[in-house]
């Protein structure tokens, strides 16, 4: 079974075209796995991206660097799914 | 006795297996209205079962409502959500006046997982899984979207011809053995006024079109049948809900479950993303699921009543 230890889920703000451009290249990269929640779309709506912890820095330095805000809204995602599961075993019992 | 204890808990999530013997218990307990009926299987070969809610023998195709959820498989909310709209509808009719007389003069399906091989996916293997589990050719990337592989402007923008994409359209339009179930049944019924697609999240509720800007020729009336039901939705628990066009409200998508049926006569077509808008995403907790399905109920009975009053 798949298991995100220390990934997040990143909660990108764009403000206009420039920048949903600027975040599309970054989530269509391939090295950076990165999970699209919610897609950018041109409607200012935010991104909501689950981030590998391996690509913790370089998503973080990138966003930084194109002056792109962004909030985490999931610090620890496996601690969540651990939550969920121990919950659906319990309740399978 | 065990049926009349009814041991399915409707505030927690379930397995496949779980859910399918719970349409079972459904329709073993309201053997005059529910029955469970299987509409096809999925690329895997699990069955796909729809819950056929009608107070007639099926002696004629009478207008129908198709209810669709869990077509994106990690959006667990959707499935659970329609489990127990499932229980509701057969447990309120004769005695809640809105729901006995929609299925007075309608027949109500109900299909909670309609991606039963992702779904099982994201209980074995990987808890975020949205797509399909079909094989593509020449690719190493498993599945397709299933809500880009139906036909309409298929293909499209806001679709993706790579195997690897999350929103993969597949070789062709119904390529998807789960897609084509439904799609073939819905047009050999031939009498169906609504389809709802449940998904999760952000808290809207959307009409055609994804696929265009362009104004679908309904678009008033199904704005404001849409408003009606986030207003009925919100006066439980104040979730609010925005409601607009798919592809001004959200983002540009082709080849979308609703956009289908809207092209093919369906006129009141509409698409509910649940909670929540981000805090928890896909990982809503079950504590949130008899809330999110009491408040998804109104929204939904506010559209049925209207189909019921406006058939065409």
């Amino acid at each position: 079974r798949e298991k995100f230890f220390g990934d997040q889920v990143f909660r990108i703000n764009v403000r206009n075209g420039d920048e949903i451009s600027k975040l599309s290249q970054l989530v269509s990269s391939d090295n950076l796995k990165l999970n699209v929640w919610k897609s950018p779309s041109t409607f200012s709506r935010p991104v909501d991206v689950l981030v590998p912890s391996v690509s913790l820095q370089p998503v973080k330095s990138f966003l930084k660097s194109q002056g792109l805000e962004y909030s985490v809204t999931i610090k620890d995602l496996q601690a969540l799914l651990d939550n969920e599961d121990e919950e659906m075993q319990h309740n399978e019992g | 006795q065990e049926r009349s204890s009814n041991k399915f808990n409707y505030g927690a999530y379930h397995s496949l297996e779980a859910i399918y013997r719970e349409m079972d218990s459904i329709a073993g307990d309201f053997p005059k209205l529910a029955t469970r009926v299987k509409i096809g299987h999925s690329f895997e070969h699990r069955p796909m079962y729809v819950l056929k809610f009608s107070t007639t023998e099926g002696r004629r195709r009478r207008p129908a409502i198709w209810l669709n959820a869990g077509i994106h498989s990690r959006e667990w909310i959707s499935q659970a959500t329609a489990i127990w709209t499932a229980r509701k509808i057969a447990s309120d009719y004769g005695k809640d006046p809105a729901i006995t007389t929609i299925l007075e003069k309608m027949d109500i399906f109900l299909l909670p997982v309609a991606n039963p091989d992702g779904y099982v996916y994201t209980q074995t293997r990987n808890r975020l899984w949205r797509k399909t589990r079909s094989v593509n050719p020449g690719s190493r990337c498993i599945g397709v979207d299933p809500n880009r592989n139906w036909n309409a402007s298929f293909a499209g923008q806001g679709a993706s011809d790579n195997p690897c994409s999350e929103i993969y359209h597949g070789p062709h339009a119904n390529s998807e053995v789960e897609v084509k179930s439904v799609v073939d049944f819905i047009q050999e019924h031939g009498n169906f006024k609504c389809f709802i697609d449940l998904h999760s999240y952000s808290q809207l509720l959307m009409y055609p079109y994804g696929y265009t800007v362009k104004k679908a020729p309904d678009a008033d009336e199904l704005d404001e049948v849409a408003r009606c039901a986030a207003k009925a939705l919100a006066s439980l628990s104040g979730t609010t809900y925005q409601v607009g066009p798919t592809c001004t409200t959200v983002y540009p998508a082709s080849g979308s479950s609703v956009d289908w049926a809207y092209d093919h006569g369906i006129k009141y077509a509409f698409t509910f993303e649940l909670r929540d808008t981000g805090h928890y995403g896909f990982l809503l907790p079950a504590n949130q699921i008899i809330p999110t399905a009491e408040e998804t109920w109104l929204g939904l009975k506010t559209i049925m009543e209207h189909v019921r009053n406006n058939l065409y």
